[in-house]
Order: structure tokens, then C-alpha cells, then sequence
């Protein structure tokens, strides 16, 4: 048994209840209480508003808010659910409940396709693959001539892209990762199991919160 | 990197290891 009752639970204001996200959820509430310390820690970093906006999740990613990353930003984008530039605390734990160790394969395959498919077309298309591998280059700042990076498409498509229509369906992609399922590894985190042994200043502020209300 | 497919060369970009995130 623990210390708190559910109905002594602590409610976010301004925020979705931990209870009903962590019904929608892998999470358990003490594991949505301790994520939104993690919230507060990134949503604070640059203005304290209670939300993440994209220069806040930039800095909580890389340490470094002038660091601009397409990744990142396409990331930010699928974590952005309703479109309104920034992430607040319900969008927040949706998305990385998609990245739960227990969360459904099929919904880390889907993730990944809308997030390489860069102008959401339904297709993942050479021209965005190549942009990609182009921002990857940047990043790490490895070279490759034009016609090495051609050579890594052709392979690439040749595998992934069954029909040769010169672009990657979500059937086509599914099929791919089942067969590279390395691919996928990016889309667990390890570090969501142990949530609450991270964060365990959740309960100390859960108790802060009963106390003050 | 030839050897490797590009998404696999994609994946190693540190805009997508969510990890750092949890990193205090």
C-alpha cells in the first residue's frame, strides 16, 4: 500500500489529472506524478510558463538552445498533437508513452514512419531520406561525396522500397523494420521504467501539494 | 556508412536519442 489514496492524489493545475492519463496510458500515476517533474524541470528552462515550447526542448535535448536540428524539430512536431507550437503536459506523456518499454510494436513502427515521413505525404519519399542523411552529415560533421550518398539511397530503396515506386509506404515500411529491427531501437526508452526512481522528488511533492491545498 | 542503410545511419542523430532528456 502506499502513502496516498487516489483521492488525495495531487491534481496539475492547468494540466490534464495524472488519473486519467495514466488510464490512456502504460504509465501509473506515481510514474505520470513523477514525469511531470520532468515537465516542470524542461516546461521552466527558458520562461515558466508550463509548457515546452520548441527552444525548451532543443536546450533539454542537446544542453544548447541555439542547437537547431531537424530531428528534433520533427520530433517536437509529432509530440505537438494539436498543432499549437508548443507541448503541454497531457501531449507530453502521450507521446512518450509511445516510447514505453511495454507500449504496442505496432504503435513505435507507426511512430517512426510519421516521423521520417517529413511532410506528412504518406509516403516516405528519396528526397526527404536524402535531406535527412544531408542533416545527418551536418550534425556530425562527416563528409560524404554526393555520389556515396546516392549509392547508400539506391541500397536503402532497393530494400525498403518493394514496389520500386521510388517511395516507402507504411506496408512497405513495416516490412522493412521487421526485417531491420535495430531500426526500432530508438523507439524504446529504457529510462521510462524507471521513472519514478529518477524523479523521486514526485512523492515529496505530492505531499508539499496535500499539505498546502 | 555505405554498408549501412540510411535509416540506420538517421537513427544515430542526436536530435532522436530521447535519452538525453532524462539526463539531469
Amino acid at each position: 500500500m502506499g502513502c496516498f489514496s487516489s483521492k488525495h492524489r495531487r491534481q496539475f493545475p492547468g494540466h490534464e489529472d495524472p488519473v486519467s492519463l495514466a488510464s490512456q496510458t502504460a504509465f501509473t500515476v506515481s510514474e505520470v506524478e513523477a514525469l511531470f517533474e520532468l515537465f516542470k524541470s524542461i516546461s521552466s528552462s527558458v520562461i515558466d510558463d508550463g509548457l515546452i515550447s520548441k527552444e525548451e526542448f532543443q536546450l533539454a535535448l542537446f544542453k544548447n538552445r541555439k542547437k537547431e536540428n531537424l530531428f528534433a524539430n520533427r520530433i517536437f512536431d509529432l509530440f505537438d498533437v494539436k498543432h499549437k507550437g508548443v507541448i503541454d503536459f497531457g501531449d507530453f506523456v502521450r507521446a512518450l508513452n509511445v516510447f514505453h518499454p511495454n507500449a504496442p510494436h505496432e504503435d513505435k513502427v507507426d511512430f517512426s514512419f510519421k516521423l521520417y515521413d517529413l511532410d506528412s505525404t504518406g509516403f516516405i519519399e528519396r528526397q526527404e531520406v536524402k535531406q535527412m542523411l544531408i542533416a545527418l552529415l551536418c550534425e556530425s560533421e562527416m563528409k560524404l561525396a554526393d555520389e556515396t550518398i546516392e549509392i547508400i539511397l539506391d541500397k536503402t530503396f532497393v530494400d525498403a522500397d518493394v514496389n520500386q515506386d521510388g517511395k516507402i509506404d507504411k506496408e512497405e515500411w513495416q516490412n522493412f523494420v521487421s526485417r531491420n529491427p535495430s531500426l526500432m531501437k530508438i523507439m524504446t526508452l529504457p529510462y521510462l521504467r524507471d521513472i519514478t526512481t529518477t524523479f523521486p522528488s514526485f512523492v515529496f511533492n505530492s505531499e508539499v501539494d496535500e499539505i498546502a491545498t | 556508412p555505405v554498408l549501412m542503410n540510411a535509416f540506420e545511419l538517421i537513427s544515430t542523430s542526436q536530435g532522436l536519442n530521447l535519452s538525453s532528456l532524462f539526463e539531469k
